[in-house]
């Protein structure tokens, strides 16, 4: 099946997110 | 049932696998036993999303601010950090030793190599470690298979990429099996350069 690859910058990016919150 | 209950929500991004918060802590005159190992080891979140790893990362404290004999772990659910355990009976880890002040900034770049999937090695990843002792501290990744060169190669050459490590940095590879033998994570190893 396929992979689910994020790349740092895309984690890093999440780490401000509302959601992340 | 624990798998149930963490799910992703609406709007936020699943890993490609769920992983495990462990914390442990010894006194380092006594002998590590499995016994006391199993004992002094503690679980304390799964996560199933990028967003659930940050709300749950960020209010840990930063490993190089831990002091003392201590160990994070994060392992995918299921895998306890154990030599014994089922997925890393046949395994093994990579150990980069670290000089004091940077392990925080190193275990946070190994996590997030870990959850990206940045390692290409199919199910071979079990989790990662960071040990927190005296003179150095201590980064491990374990795998599931220590005989299996491709994957263990393909493991170092992208720690090297995602932790940018030097090109002269000593790596050192142990089997479970040898930790076992010699009741030690950090000695006798092998070393490559």
């Amino acid at each position: 099946g396929t992979r689910i690859i994020y790349d740092r910058k895309f984690l890093l990016d999440r780490r401000n997110s509302p959601l992340a919150q | 049932a624990r798998s149930k209950e963490v799910v992703a929500p609406p709007g936020e991004h699943p890993l490609q696998y769920r992983y495990t918060f462990w914390y442990s802590r010894r006194t380092p005159s006594r002998p590590a036993s499995t016994h006391n190992y199993e004992q002094n080891i503690r679980q304390f979140g799964t996560v199933a999303t990028v967003e659930q790893f940050w709300r749950v990362y960020s209010h840990l404290v930063r490993p190089g601010d831990l002091s003392g004999y201590s160990d994070f772990h994060l392992f995918k659910e299921g895998i306890k950090p154990m030599w014994e355990d089922d997925a890393n009976r046949n395994g093994g880890k990579w150990i980069i030793r670290l000089r004091k002040g940077l392990a925080s900034r190193f275990w946070e770049n190994i996590i997030l190599a870990m959850l990206g999937e940045q390692f290409m090695v199919g199910e071979e990843i079990c989790g990662v470690v960071v040990s927190i002792r005296f003179q150095e501290d201590i980064l491990s990744i374990w795998n599931k298979t220590a005989n299996d060169q491709i994957s263990t190669i393909r493991i170092r050459d992208t720690l090297r990429r995602v932790l940018n490590l030097p090109p002269n940095t000593i790596m050192e590879y142990k089997t479970h099996n040898d930790s076992l033998k010699d009741n030690s994570s950090f000695r006798n190893t092998k070393l490559t350069l």
